[in-house]
């Protein structure tokens, strides 16, 4: 199963993740 | 009568030889034809029919029936302890770690787990809904955005049809008319977590955002393992999912739970109206891929006269995965 997250956010937005990692619940995804 | 025999044996004996050899030639020439353009080897549109006519939802709903039946305690530590071992689950941050507690394969894949041992990121504006691996990310501005390196999807496959008639009417493209801010100061983005089959199964909100609309997508049942994801494009456009849209403080906000083979079932604890891997009776192959319907629920109940139904925040229980 997968979850999608597809969202607007401002320009500087900046992920906090690279693909292939493990993440848990609460884990920071990004930061603005 | 002596020629249908003959006939018949003589297709006995060579139709399997004959698919096979088809299936071969096939596979050769599409592995030449990527090779030679240099693309990523995917699925060819043969090969994505034949994926799809398979009869994976009668499966995915015999495993579901399987996976809830009653587990005698005798059995209980043995097949949950094999399974925690083959998909390493972490079995001390669930709530209860004793096997014994679970009654069904189904209620040990949906189990919760201990208070704290997930610490909601208080700092950071958007978070993991869900425990799992990144498949992908990025931005999310064209019409074809990818869901693993080098494979794609169509954004309005997998949304459907812009919801009022202003924006359909706007001309610019629909990733551009999604956006709720039109000042150019934002950009849309997205975010792809694969759940393998021993990670805890409960989604969380990943943000403070408010879903005004659902829609539910009835489709296939494909595996979603980043293998199939590497090979089949369009995937997520082709397997059922639930999808809630709706705004966060930054615009525009999405949040789509996509089922699979033996993960068939979504259930949304404040949704009780939705109905997920339902028998759709023999319609094998019966859609061109990512051409599905979808029942879609204004969850805004203010036009009702009534309060919102939900508002999340950041952390929130949203939901589960179920077995088929």
């Amino acid at each position: 199963s997968t979850i999608v997250l597809l969202f607007e956010a401002p320009k500087n937005f900046q992920f906090d993740i690279v693909a292939g990692q493990t993440i848990k619940v609460g884990e920071s995804l990004g930061h603005i | 009568r002596n020629a249908i025999s003959r006939w018949t044996g003589f297709l006995l004996r060579w139709a399997p030889m004959g698919l096979c050899v088809f299936g071969a030639i096939e596979w050769q020439l599409h592995k030449f034809r990527s090779i030679r353009d240099g693309a990523p080897r995917t699925a060819s549109e043969f090969q994505s029919r034949v994926y799809c006519s398979l009869p994976l939802r009668i499966m995915s709903r015999c495993w579901g029936w399987l996976a809830a039946c009653y587990m005698p305690n005798p059995l209980r530590p043995y097949v949950y302890g094999w399974y925690s071992s083959m998909f390493k689950v972490n079995i001390e941050e669930a709530l209860y770690s004793d096997f014994n507690h679970y009654s069904s394969m189904a209620e040990f894949f949906t189990r919760p787990l201990k208070e704290g041992v997930r610490v909601i990121n208080g700092k950071s504006p958007l978070v993991s809904p869900a425990d799992g691996k990144v498949l992908h990310f990025g931005s999310a501005s064209d019409s074809l955005i990818e869901q693993v390196k080098g494979v794609s999807y169509s954004i309005e496959d997998f949304l459907g049809p812009l919801q009022t008639v202003e924006q359909s009417r706007e001309a610019m493209s629909y990733a551009q008319a999604l956006k709720q801010k039109r000042d150019g100061s934002t950009e849309l983005y997205q975010c792809v977590i694969y759940l393998a089959p021993g990670d805890y199964h409960r989604f969380h909100s990943p943000t403070a955002w408010e879903p005004t609309v659902r829609r539910h997508f009835s489709g296939e049942l494909l595996s979603v393992s980043p293998k199939v994801a590497g090979w089949l494009p369009g995937l997520f456009c082709l397997n059922e999912r639930v999808l809630y849209m709706g705004h966060w403080n930054h615009g525009f906000f999405s949040y789509t739970a996509v089922g699979a083979t033996n993960v068939g079932s979504v259930e949304i604890y404040m949704d009780s109206e939705l109905k997920t891997n339902r028998w759709n009776g023999f319609k094998v192959g019966a859609h061109p891929p990512s051409t599905y319907e979808y029942d879609e629920l204004l969850l805004n109940a203010k036009q009702h006269g009534k309060q919102s139904l939900q508002k999340f925040e950041k952390g929130d229980l949203v939901g589960q995965f179920n077995m088929g």
